[in-house]
Formats: C-alpha cells, sequence, structure tokens
C-alpha cells in the first residue's frame, strides 16, 4: 500500500436537465483525470505534496469548464476577477490571492506569494503588481471568453442576482 | 472553483484552491477561496482541506480550518469531522456545498450537500475514483 493519495474537485453548483449531456460529461470526466494523474504523478516521483496540488490546480485552471483562470464567470462588469490559496501542512506557510485579473494561473502567483513573499494574502491592485514584478504575463481579455459563460452573465446581469459555478438557473436557491 | 488535496511520502499534506468566484458578482466580493482556513487549510497534524460553495457560508463558518480542529482538540477521525461540518455545521447557517480533504495517513474525504460536485481521487491502495455527482 503506498501512502500517497490526491483528491481534486471541480466545483459546486447545480446541473439544469439538458445542459449536461453525454458528450459534456465525458469531456469534464476527462479534464479531472488529466488533472488528477498529472497531480499524482508528482507524488509518485517522490515530489511534494505542494507541487502535486499546484499542478493538478493549474491543469483545471487552464480548462474552459471549470470556473477558475480560463473557465472564470463574468462578474456584473463583464470583467474576470479570479482568486487562489495554497498552504502547506509540513510548515503552515501559506499564500493567496485575490480579485485579480489576466493571470493565467493564480494558483502559481499564491504559490509564488508563499514560496517568494513574506506575505500571505495579496489583493487587487497590489497583487498585481507583486505578479508583475515576478514577471507575470497578462493574457488578454478574450483568453478567458467562453459562449457558456457569456450567456449564464447575459441572464442576470441586469438584477442583483449572482450564481455559483454551474448553476444555470436563474430564479435558483443561489440566485 | 476548483481545489486539491494530496499526501505525498513524507506525510506532509498540502491544500491548493481556484476560483473564478461567481457570475455578476460586484462590489469586489470575494468568497472562501483564497482566505486561509475558511476554503483551503493545510496541517500535518490532522489534515488538508479545500471547499467548494457559497463561499459567504464557508467564510462565517471558517469550514476548512474547523474540520482540523474537530480532528485535533476532539480527536475525531477524518470522515466524521468533515462529515460534522459539511452535514451539521454547514447547513445549521446554511450554506451549501462541499469539501475534499486528506490527511497525514493518506486517507481521503469528500462529503458535500449539495448537487453539482465533480470529484475525482486516488487513495493509498492507488484505485481511483471520478464522478459527477447530480
Amino acid at each position: 500500500m503506498k501512502k500517497i493519495a490526491i483528491a481534486i474537485h471541480g466545483g459546486a453548483g447545480t446541473l439544469l436537465k439538458g445542459i449536461m449531456t453525454p458528450d459534456k460529461e465525458i469531456s469534464y470526466k476527462k479534464s479531472l483525470e488529466t488533472a488528477l494523474n498529472a497531480g499524482y504523478k508528482i507524488l509518485e516521483n517522490k515530489g511534494n505534496a505542494v507541487d502535486a496540488v499546484t499542478e493538478a490546480v493549474r491543469i483545471l485552471e487552464d480548462s474552459p469548464l471549470f470556473n477558475a483562470g480560463k473557465g472564470s464567470v463574468f462578474t456584473n462588469a463583464g470583467s474576470h476577477e479570479m482568486d487562489a490559496s495554497i498552504m502547506n501542512g509540513e510548515n503552515l506557510e501559506a499564500g493567496a490571492v485575490s480579485l485579480i485579473s489576466g493571470i493565467k494561473n493564480p494558483i502559481l502567483l499564491a504559490k509564488n506569494i508563499m514560496q517568494k513573499s513574506e506575505h500571505v494574502f495579496l489583493a487587487g491592485t497590489g497583487a498585481m503588481e507583486y505578479a508583475n514584478l515576478l514577471g507575470y504575463k497578462l493574457e488578454p481579455e478574450d483568453y478567458f471568453y467562453d459562449d457558456f459563460r457569456y450567456n449564464q452573465w447575459q441572464e442576470i446581469k441586469d438584477s442583483d442576482n449572482f450564481q455559483l459555478d454551474h448553476n444555470v438557473q436563474k430564479d435558483s436557491k443561489f440566485g | 472553483t476548483v481545489g486539491a488535496v494530496a499526501c505525498d511520502f513524507e506525510g506532509n499534506v498540502a491544500a491548493a484552491t481556484s476560483t473564478g468566484g461567481m457570475t455578476n458578482k460586484k462590489f469586489g466580493r470575494i468568497g472562501d477561496s483564497p482566505m486561509i482556513g475558511a476554503g483551503t487549510y493545510a496541517n500535518n497534524n490532522t489534515c488538508a482541506v479545500s471547499c467548494t460553495g457559497t463561499g459567504e457560508f464557508f467564510i462565517r463558518g471558517v469550514v476548512a480550518y474547523d474540520v482540523s480542529c474537530l480532528m485535533e482538540y476532539k480527536g475525531l477521525s477524518l470522515k466524521d469531522a468533515a462529515d460534522e461540518v459539511v452535514q451539521k455545521r454547514l447547513i445549521s447557517i446554511g450554506g451549501d456545498g462541499g469539501l475534499i480533504a486528506v490527511d497525514a495517513k493518506g486517507n481521503i474525504t469528500t462529503p458535500f450537500n449539495t448537487e453539482g460536485m465533480y470529484r475525482a481521487s486516488i487513495d493509498t491502495h492507488g484505485t481511483q475514483k471520478l464522478d459527477i455527482y447530480k
């Protein structure tokens, strides 16, 4: 029996009938499996848990299917604001970032904050300044554009409602 | 929201969470994902936790740390602690969502109290689980 183990999640929310087609379900599962196996491979090769969770999350951030990184939902202003955090159980070091835009992989910035700064949590323009200092390149807005996410936003953008990750019901309990 | 927890060969655990927030959010709203203790926590003495759901409730419940505390101070197992938090404490304040967690022995638990959960794991036996809970 190996001691290593890994688990990942890809969000929470209501699945409306008809939205999750068999093809889409296959795509979701394939993306989850890719992220899971990437993290597990690091562990199998005697890598550490921090690197394993970073890589798994980085891969999920690169998928348009999940609400993080490339697949981030639209804010009321039509922009994308992302948050991420990471913590190392060995030494209780932690890094977090909030309200950032244009960063392809927020989890990498959170990890950088944990490992390279004296701080735990950077937010907004200050976090963007720090990313710039580390040489992060900003992705254009269209990198984060997705028709499904855009239509989700269009349905409620003139209201005070907001929606969780995969929720597509306008009047659901999350709205 | 996406997240991961892991235990390596050294028995070190870690947790990571990332999110694009909520559709149509405004006023600079943030949820629990970037908040250490609320949406993400890791401690070799207890566990590593990553949360997903309506963030405001996870912030109020300091959910990730709460799981760790129940293990450290009350001696609960990983599963019992996570179930207590998700199925009782979170629900008692109206919270919806779930979490994934692993302890330093490689035990995994993934409780949730709402639908639409996308989960995958590989346990200490090398057994892979992958599902979308509807």
